[in-house]
């Protein structure tokens, strides 16, 4: 999937299996990536867990989970808060369209979870303040997570090189060229590009993705995977500044730097 | 180097009712402040201050039966705090994050 991380670095990972995507002391977020396709590398979010761990007298602790086609409104054991304790109501499930958008709110954290399924695949946005973000007791493990690194260079996927390949129509680096979207369906460049333009008039790196999406799947949900994921940091980002990427981010996980 | 920052906070923590020294509370205060003096360690080597707290906060994590591994006191208000009375008066003050303005950011996982 494509990875916005805390510090605005933009990158495009295979990360297939489960990878932790948040790990501190009050929540861990993993999720478990598949091929959107038979041998492709570009792979999807089919499953997402997301762990609050028990806080004081405010949660106990409650665990969401949700899986392709499976967005549930509320945790695991079927509530909707934070269980008995007194401040139960500082975490929260909204579900905003049945089996499509649902919000988390754990106020005690300050902390906003939007979780979405968008066609088969599941997408993923948090606003958390940076003093929680950085709240892991043993220093040494800190936050070895793709929220806070990014992900491996190994994982890295050069989205762009994709692009040049299909617009010229050759295959791109490492197998990551746009198969055709399916047996006798492909989605060709032009096609792809209008598409995204249509929900993504700002040719940053959501359009990119975007395009990138259309070439390997031929899915057109991917167009609004990318559109919510904008409305997503629209809502949730608190630098409006920041709202479009233009410049991916290529270094190793662990070297925070400014974006781009 | 912070160690006074540390202090500060363990003391405003822990003069309400709700840290009395033999509460979950207490310990959690000094979990976090033993966590604060962690990330002072390397600005504040050889400072007085911050030797006497750590030995400080062994002694007391030994007088009261501490357990080093548990959660911390959440992150502790800076100001006042705002929000409408009826939902503060729901559920304990530690339940509503109350960081003056909190420095948020934003993380998102979508498409393939």
């Amino acid at each position: 999937p494509h990875l916005r991380t805390f510090t605005d670095r933009f990158q495009t990972c295979m990360v297939r299996g489960a990878w932790p995507l948040i790990d501190n002391d009050y929540l861990n977020v993993q999720v478990t990536n598949t091929p959107v396709l038979p041998g492709s590398a570009a792979t999807a979010t089919s499953k997402l867990t997301i762990i609050f761990k028990n806080f004081q007298e405010c949660v106990e602790q409650k665990v969401y989970q949700a899986e392709m086609d499976e967005l549930p409104a509320a945790f695991a054991d079927g509530s909707k808060n934070g269980g008995d304790k007194h401040g139960a109501n500082s975490l929260k499930i909204t579900e905003k369209v049945s089996g499509q958008h649902v919000e988390i709110q754990a106020k005690y954290i300050g902390t906003t979870i939007v979780v979405r399924q968008v066609g088969r695949y599941l997408t993923f946005a948090v606003r958390m303040p940076e003093e929680v973000v950085h709240a892991v007791e043993d220093g040494d493990s800190q936050g070895l997570y793709l929220c806070l690194r990014g992900c491996p260079l190994s994982q890295q996927i050069d989205f762009q090189a994709v692009h040049a390949a299909a617009a010229q129509g050759t295959r791109g680096p490492h197998g990551a060229s746009p198969p055709p979207a399916a047996p006798g369906d492909t989605f060709p460049y032009e096609t792809a590009v209008a598409k995204c333009k249509e929900k993504l008039p700002v040719e940053d790196l959501y359009y990119q993705a975007c395009v990138f999406d259309l070439l390997t799947t031929g899915d057109v949900n991917f167009t609004l995977a990318a559109y919510y994921a904008l409305e997503d940091v629209r809502s949730l980002h608190s630098n409006k500044d920041k709202l479009h990427l233009y410049e991916r981010t290529r270094e190793p996980p662990g070297r925070a730097s400014a974006s781009g | 180097c912070k160690i006074l920052k540390c202090n500060s906070e363990f003391w405003s923590a822990t003069a309400g009712s709700q840290a009395a020294a033999d509460s979950p509370e207490f310990c959690a205060a000094l979990r976090t402040y033993a966590l604060c003096t962690r990330r002072t360690a390397r600005t504040c080597r050889g400072d007085l201050a911050f030797h006497s707290a750590v030995h400080g906060i062994e002694d007391l994590m030994g007088q009261h039966n501490c357990s080093r591994e548990g959660p911390t006191a959440p992150p502790r208000p800076r100001t006042p705090p705002g929000g409408d009375s009826q939902e503060r008066n729901d559920s304990p003050e530690t339940c509503h994050y109350r960081q003056a303005a909190p420095n948020y950011t934003h993380c998102g996982l979508f498409g393939d």
